[in-house]
């Protein structure tokens, strides 16, 4: 069964694209493998894998809007690593789709329209939550969600948990939330802590309920600030290949590890 | 003259909202009347201010959408300072106005219809390149781009530039680049000693052509990471009431007043 997870929150610059990079390298080095989807019109991911969103490749525009298979379009990187790429173009598809019958399923359609040989999908989203994260929703069945310590970045959890009630309820009844990543975390600072214990307490209040996040997990892994995660996209790679020996290979790899223990006990 | 500034960078999380709050503060503690405008749906400018999104006030929803003025929506927080905020429904604004006449120039219209007594706008934008975005565009004569030192975020510079270049050319002939301020700055790392590099020769090279941004200036205050900048959001107040001797204070303080300079010359 493939297991497709979407990274998502519509607040920017938490982490979103270096976990599905991060994540997706580390489950892959462990044998598993992975298909990556940037569904961001920034193409932040494919930029990451050093792969130029102007070319005239195909990508998921073309997916999107046109009959081009996810297999055409993707790309391979490692022995267990693919990714979708994103270009530029993708911002048109919003526009361009709002009209069509059952757009918010498009991306599922095209997934199951081809039986893929996967055992992860992970599916980088922009900071918003529009149709392109609503395709992504209707496609997943977990969400995984990067979340930075921070009073703003906290705010906007209600909604997105409201989001994905909604497409539960009209679209996709199997998706639920697999739970709250913590990045950029700065270790010693008040706030991340108070910010820490305040979504712990949410999760465990909500946990036995009828929510699409009764068994949601604040994963103890935490990934720490650390300038190497920042430096390791302008070399076009992960961080397991940048540099294995800091926190941030460190704190991935960990929660790879998590990741995989959660998931073979469901 | 009203100096109406737009702080717009699509990519997500690298000090919009931190700067506008606080670049605001500062300039009104000098004792200009400044106006602050919310036009991101998250409502994060908002609640900085400690004023609820959720509550039913009126906001830019409905200057836009309806034919509230901007005084009717105006919150004062010190005497020199006001703020237009942000409800939740202003996401459905970019739908909602997709297809009005001259969609992009409706805030422009808001600001122009009433004199305005401010000496300084200062807009927030979403972490888009959409509708709202471009209203706010249309609507200011200087573009201030707060940029994070960071490979990915310095990738969707040249978008925004050319995003500049078209309402520009086709809306609003006043609109120039004032400026790049870094952000989140890291003292020390080699990273971001390359980004600063790379931004100031990109324009170095464009300085006396004929682009928007040929005049353009890297500001020389950085306004470095403090954890003191994310902390005084949920205290519903700026840094320089919240802790006026930290970093944050100092950098927003120096920030101002370079600015102040930099418009005394024009
Ligand atoms: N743990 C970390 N330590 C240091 N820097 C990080 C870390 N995680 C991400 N970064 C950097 O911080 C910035 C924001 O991260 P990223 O782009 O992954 O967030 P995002 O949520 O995908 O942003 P967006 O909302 O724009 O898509 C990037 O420049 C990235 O390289
Ligand atoms: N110099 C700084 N030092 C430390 N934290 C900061 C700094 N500037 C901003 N922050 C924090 O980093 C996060 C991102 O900043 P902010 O929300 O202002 O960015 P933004 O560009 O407005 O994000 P978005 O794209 O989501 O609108 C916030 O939690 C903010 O409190
Ligand atoms: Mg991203
Ligand atoms: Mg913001």
């Amino acid at each position: 069964v493939v297991r497709t997870i979407v990274v998502a929150n519509q607040k920017g610059g938490v982490g979103k694209t270096t976990t599905v990079a991060n994540l997706g390298a580390a489950l892959s080095a462990r044998g598993h493998k992975v298909c990556l989807i940037d569904l961001d019109p920034q193409a932040h991911l494919t930029m990451h894998f050093g792969i130029d969103p102007m070319s005239e490749r195909a990508g998921m525009y073309d997916v999107l809007t046109a009959d081009t298979s996810l297999a055409e379009a993707a790309v391979g990187i490692e022995s267990n690593l693919t990714i979708i790429p994103s270009v530029i173009d993708l911002a048109a598809a919003e526009v361009e789709l709002a009209g069509a019958v059952g757009r918010e399923q498009i991306l599922r359609d095209r997934i199951d329209a081809k039986p893929f040989a996967y055992e992860f999908i992970l599916i980088d989203c922009p900071p918003s939550l529009g149709l392109l994260t609503l395709n992504a929703l209707s496609a997943a069945r977990e969400v995984l969600i990067p979340l930075q310590p921070h009073f703003l970045a906290l705010q906007g959890l209600g909604q997105l948990l409201e989001t994905v009630s909604l497409v539960r309820r009209r679209i996709n009844p199997d998706l639920t939330v697999a739970g709250v990543v913590f990045c950029m975390f700065e270790t010693g600072t008040r706030l991340a802590g108070e910010v820490v214990r305040d979504v712990k307490e949410f999760f465990a209040s909500a946990r036995g309920g009828e929510t699409p996040w009764s068994d949601a997990r604040v994963f103890q892994s935490q990934i720490r600030r650390n300038v190497k995660l920042a430096e390791c996209p302008g070399y076009g790679t992960t961080i397991s290949h940048y540099d294995p020996s800091s926190h941030g290979a460190t704190d991935y790899n960990a929660l790879s590890e998590e990741f995989l223990a959660a998931f073979a006990s469901d």
